[in-house]
């Protein structure tokens, strides 16, 4: 490990590189390295603890216990990054507290997208609202809504197509959607989640940012964490915009989601 | 037409008369937290700013008359040289040609096959292309690139099983009967650090002789960048990188790390979800957008 030998310098330069490539924001990293010459930190064990410690106030999160999920879940985020496989994989946790889930398939751009959630839908047994392909998607969050107040569903996971935060266009798009659903549901029982591919880099804090001002967000799921990638760009977007992270994927099947968890994300970053 | 970084950098060098080698050093540092800032992966600033210092000193820039001006030219050419400094065009060797495209979940890859369907068939006197939907995985991925076909006017092949390699075989067999231009494959995303499906990949390979493996990567990826291009590359030995998502606002810092890894030219740019946005890569656009 990086402190098993050598002079205090080349110490801190292994483990600026080990942050740096853990994809943290670059003032934050220097925050870090003054703690550790501050501090006198000589250890493996201590730079951790450091960290956990740095982190946790922006990291350690209010319990996303089944009980306290939201009526509603908007995912949103740019494109590929992970949403309609994660959309699955929250109706899937909470089907196993008894829940009841409705899909919304909002996603009427891309190419087979509707029948992807419906695949989805189709393995677990959740019931699906849907549109036409090309249709507005508001509509199909419009239906939606009507349904989950109607039909004494528990939850309703609205899946919404992939969109870069630089097209202002998609993103006033996104904001009508959320629109749609404020007029049945107050704002504290919605759950507005941008998804993030731990693989990214920098760009992260931009999307976060971007995101949180059009469509106000309550947290982030980090998707992909099955990857090398260390996510550490969440920590400025936790930081900074005050967003919790409430959830981490790793890997493509329904099961492989769980809440997220600061002790195994630093654990990850000297890996 | 230097970048708004450089031009920082310059003005600080010319701004202080004599030229030390602290200054050097310093404009080094500033180029440095910029690349790092880009998603230019560690080890690859640490290698292109040792590079530069080696110039400088080979150049004797401290010498020189105008230093800041001498002093960017060279960090520009560098970067340059580092991200391949000629647009290396799509291999249209001999017909039909074979494309495998390769790559993270959610890269781009069945979106950019079909731009590159496109391509050919538009802009390339390739009108007969096949696209073939080797993704077993994922759910509704050969739907969508059957859709994407239709909408560009390219033939598709798939079969309703679940063995990747099988699929692709049976649709370069059919080539024998058939009058096809070019032939794209869209195979799963995979993790590179997925032993077994580089394992997949390395199968594909073996059976069907590819005129080009192409890595398609999202320009917004981060610091692993460099073991994306290594571990792919290692497994399959690509031919080219496909960037995608160009119209974000990414800086791109990872074309950097993944040219420098691989050592083979960018060919493309995905700027846009619409099946013509597909441009040729120019490096001179992104050298600027990654010095910022
Ligand atoms: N390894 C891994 N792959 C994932 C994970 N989450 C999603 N994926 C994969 O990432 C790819 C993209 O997932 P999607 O759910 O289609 O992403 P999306 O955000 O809905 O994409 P768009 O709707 O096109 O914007 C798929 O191949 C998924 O299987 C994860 O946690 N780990
Ligand atoms: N804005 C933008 N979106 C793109 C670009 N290329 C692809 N996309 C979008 O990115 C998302 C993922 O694209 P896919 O083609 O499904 O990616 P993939 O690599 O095939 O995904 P997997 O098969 O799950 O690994 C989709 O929403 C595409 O429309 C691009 O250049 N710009
Ligand atoms: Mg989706
Ligand atoms: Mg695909």
């Amino acid at each position: 490990n990086i402190f098993s030998s050598g002079p205090a310098r080349e110490h801190i330069e292994d483990v600026e590189e080990a942050l740096i490539e853990a994809d943290i924001d670059l003032e934050i990293i220097s925050g870090i390295l003054e703690a550790i010459k501050r501090d006198k930190i000589s250890d493996y064990e201590g730079v951790k603890k450091l960290l956990k410690d740095i982190f946790s106030d922006s990291l350690n999160q209010p319990s996303v216990a089944p009980q306290a999920l939201k009526k509603v879940i908007i995912l949103c985020g740019i494109n590929g990054a992970g949403k309609t496989t994660t959309a699955a994989k929250l109706s899937g946790i909470y089907a196993k507290n008894g829940g009841k889930v409705i899909f919304a398939a909002a996603d009427t751009f891309r190419a087979a997208a509707i029948e992807q959630l419906e695949a989805w839908a189709k393995a677990s047994g959740t019931r699906i609202i849907k549109g036409i392909d090309g249709g507005d998607p508001a509509a199909v969050v419009f239906d939606a809504v009507k349904n989950a107040k109607n039909g004494g569903c528990d939850m309703l996971i609205i899946d919404t197509a992939g969109r870069l935060h630089t097209k202002s266009n998609l993103m006033l798009e996104l904001g009508k959607i959320k629109k749609v659903v404020l007029k049945d549901y107050p704002e504290d029982e919605i759950d507005t989640l941008l998804v993030i591919d731990a693989n990214t880099g920098k760009n992260a804090f931009s999307q976060a940012k971007e995101f949180n001002e059009s469509i106000k967000l309550t947290g982030v799921i980090l998707t992909k964490f099955d990857s090398s990638a260390k996510g550490g760009s969440i920590i400025r977007i936790a930081h900074e915009l005050r967003l919790p992270i409430k959830y981490m994927t790793y890997g493509e099947d329904a099961g492989a989601i769980s809440v997220f968890d600061p002790q195994e994300f630093v654990d990850k970053l000297f890996d | 037409n230097v970048s708004g970084k450089l031009y920082d950098v310059m003005r600080k060098i010319r701004g202080t008369g004599v030229i030390s080698e602290k200054n050097i050093d310093d404009a080094l540092k500033d180029i440095r937290m910029s690349l790092l800032e880009a998603d230019v992966s560690y080890k690859v600033v640490k290698s292109f700013i040792e590079s530069v210092k080696q110039r400088s000193i080979g150049e004797d820039v401290l010498k020189s008359v105008s230093p800041g001006q001498q002093f960017t030219k060279m960090v520009q050419d560098e970067l340059a040289s580092f991200l391949g400094d000629k647009n290396s065009g799509l291999d249209t060797g001999r017909r039909p040609m074979l494309y495998m495209l390769i790559g993270l979940q959610g890269s781009g890859k069945t979106t950019t096959a079909a731009k590159l369907a496109n391509y050919l068939i538009k802009e390339k006197n390739t009108p007969r292309v096949m696209l073939v939907g080797a993704d077993t995985y994922r759910p509704a991925a050969k739907q969508q690139l059957e859709k994407l076909a239709a909408a560009v006017g390219a033939e598709f092949y798939t079969e309703e099983h679940d063995d990747p390699v099988k699929i692709a075989v049976n649709a370069y067999k059919s080539l024998e009967t058939k009058a096809i231009d070019a032939v794209i494959f869209d195979t799963a995303g995979r993790l590179h650090v997925d032993a077994e499906l580089l394992e997949e990949l390395k199968k594909m390979k073996a059976a069907i002789p590819f005129t080009e493996i192409l890595l398609v990567a999202d320009a917004m990826l981060g610091q692993e960048s460099v073991n994306v291009a290594k571990n792919f590359n290692d497994a399959v030995a690509i031919t080219g990188i496909i960037l995608t998502k160009m119209d974000g606002d990414a800086r791109g810092g990872a074309a950097l790390s993944m040219k420098h890894t691989a050592g083979v030219p960018i060919k493309f740019m995905g700027t846009g979800e619409k099946t013509d946005r597909l441009e040729p890569f120019y490096p001179e656009r992104i050298a600027s957008r990654i010095l910022g």
